[in-house]
C-alpha cells in the first residue's frame, strides 16, 4: 500500500546541496508495524515527511494506495493527509494560541467526506483522544502552560482524532518517561491490532522493539530492513 | 552553592491553581553532577526554571552562591544568568531567523563584565562550541533545516559558550540516537571533570548512571534522593 521508489529528496542550501535522502526503496504493505532508527541527521524525518504527504521527493516514485503522488498539488497531497494519514511531529508544532483541546478539534474541523465526523460528534471524539492520552484534565492549557511532554501527548492525541489508516509518529515518546511511554506503547499496540498501519522513528531500542520490522538508516540510505526477532 | 527551602511554584490557571512544585528542598555543593528524574508533568522543568533564574518560586527562598535570589528583578535575575549558568531547554527555544552560528553567538553577544570575550574572540568561541557538538558542517543552517538532534545540539552548543559555572540541561539527549547521545555525555563529563556544576533533568536510566546523585520528583515533589551507586 506504501511504495518508494528510488525516492531521493535533495535539499539546496546555497553552494552546498543536502542529500538528504538517496534512493529509498521501501515497501509496506497494509496494517505492518514499522520502527525506523538511525542516527541524527541521517533522514528519518525526512523520510517520515515524504511518507506522511508533507513534502515531496526530489526525484523517485511514491506509490500510496495505488495512487503515483510524488507530483499532487498541494491541495491532493492536503486531501489525502487528512483522510488518511496521522502524523505525529517530532516538535509536536502546536499552535501555542489555542488551547489542547482546541488543537485536537482542528482535524475534525478540517476533514471532509466519508471521514468527517458530524457537528455534535467532533467536540466527543476530540474530548476521548486526550483522556486516552491522560490529559483529561489539561484540555484547557495552551501549550505553553503544559509539559514537554504533555506537548507531545497532545501531538499524539490530534495524529489520531480522525481514525487514520496509517500513523506516522516520529519520536513519539522522545519527551516521556517510561511509565508514560508504556502507556503509548500500549495504545499503538493496540491501534495495530486494529489494523492500522503504524510507522514511528525512534531512537530507543526498546520502544523500537514493539514494531515488527526495524528500518535502519545512515546518511540517507537504508543500511537494513528486516524482521524485529522479538 | 545553591540551596532551595520550601520552595513552591503554583501556576493560576483560572479556577484551578496547578502546584508545580511542593515545598521543594534541595542542596547543590559546587562541583556536583546531579540527574532530576520523575514522570512527565511532575514539575522537573518548572524547577529547572527556578534553578537557572528564569522564573520565580511563589514561596520559599533560593540561595545562589550566598545571594537571596527569589526577590531579584529581571534584570538581576539576567545578570546572573548570563555570568553563571548555561541553559539547555527542553525545546531548545533557537530563533528561528538566525543561522546556528547566529543562535550560538548570542550569550557572547550579551555578555557583560568578567565573563565577556573580546569581540576577536567571539566567533572563533562559537564556531568551536558548535564542532564540539558535532555540527561543524551545519553553522550556517537555520533551525528549520536542521534536523531535531541537530537543534538540540546547537541549543547545547550556545550553553556552554560563556564558560559557565552551572550547566542546566533539560532533556540534553532527549532527540539523540545513542551513539550522538554518548558523545554529549562525553562532553559534560569532560565539564563536570573540569569542577563545572552539572544538573540535568532525563527521563533515560542510561544518561542518568552518568550523574553522581539523583533526585526523584512526583506531583511537585521530591520523593527520593540520594547518591548514584554506579
Ligand atoms: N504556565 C503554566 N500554567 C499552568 N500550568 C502549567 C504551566 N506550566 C506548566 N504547567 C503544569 O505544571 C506541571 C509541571 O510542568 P513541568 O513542565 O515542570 O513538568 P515536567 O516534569 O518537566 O514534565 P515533562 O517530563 O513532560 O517535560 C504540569 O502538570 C503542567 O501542566
Ligand atoms: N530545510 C533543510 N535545508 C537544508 N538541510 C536540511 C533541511 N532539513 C533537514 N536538513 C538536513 O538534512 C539531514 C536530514 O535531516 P532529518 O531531519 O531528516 O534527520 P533525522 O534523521 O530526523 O535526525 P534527528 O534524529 O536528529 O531528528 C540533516 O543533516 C539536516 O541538517
Ligand atoms: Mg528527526
Ligand atoms: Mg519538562
Amino acid at each position: 500500500m506504501i511504495e518508494l521508489k528510488e525516492v531521493s529528496r535533495v535539499y539546496d542550501l546555497d553552494a552546498t546541496p543536502v542529500h538528504a535522502l538517496r534512493g529509498i526503496d521501501l515497501k509496506v504493505m497494509s496494517g505492518e508495524y514499522i520502527a525506523i532508527m538511525g542516527t541524527s541527521g541521517s533522514g528519518k524525518s525526512t523520510l517520515m515527511h515524504i511518507l506522511g504527504c508533507l513534502d515531496r521527493p526530489s526525484s523517485g516514485k511514491y506509490s500510496l494506495n495505488g495512487e503515483q503522488v510524488q507530483n499532487y498539488s498541494q491541495d491532493e497531497l492536503a486531501a489525502i493527509r487528512n483522510k488518511t494519514i496521522g502524523f505525529v511531529f517530532q516538535q509536536f508544532n502546536l499552535l501555542p494560541r489555542m488551547t489542547a483541546l482546541d488543537n485536537v478539534m482542528l482535524p475534525l474541523i478540517y476533514a471532509r467526506g466519508s471521514v468527517r465526523a458530524s457537528k455534535e460528534e467532533q467536540l466527543p471524539r476530540a474530548q476521548n483522544a486526550l483522556r486516552l492520552v491522560g490529559l483529561g484534565d489539561r484540555m484547557n492549557h495552551r501549550p505553553n502552560q503544559l509539559s514537554g511532554g504533555q506537548q507531545q501527548r497532545v501531538s499524539i492525541a490530534r495524529a489520531l482524532v480522525n481514525n487514520p489508516k496509517i500513523l506516522l509518529a516520529d519520536e513519539p515518546t522522545g519527551a516521556l518517561d517510561s511509565q508514560t511511554s508504556k502507556e503509548i506503547m500500549t495504545l499503538l499496540e493496540e491501534l495495530f491490532t486494529q489494523g492500522i498501519t503504524v510507522i514511528l522513528v525512534t531512537h530507543d531500542n526498546d520502544i523500537a522493539s514493539y514494531a515488527r520490522r526495524v528500518v535502519r538508516l545512515k546518511d540517507g540510505v537504508i543500511i537494513s530492513d528486516s524482521l524485529n526477532n522479538r
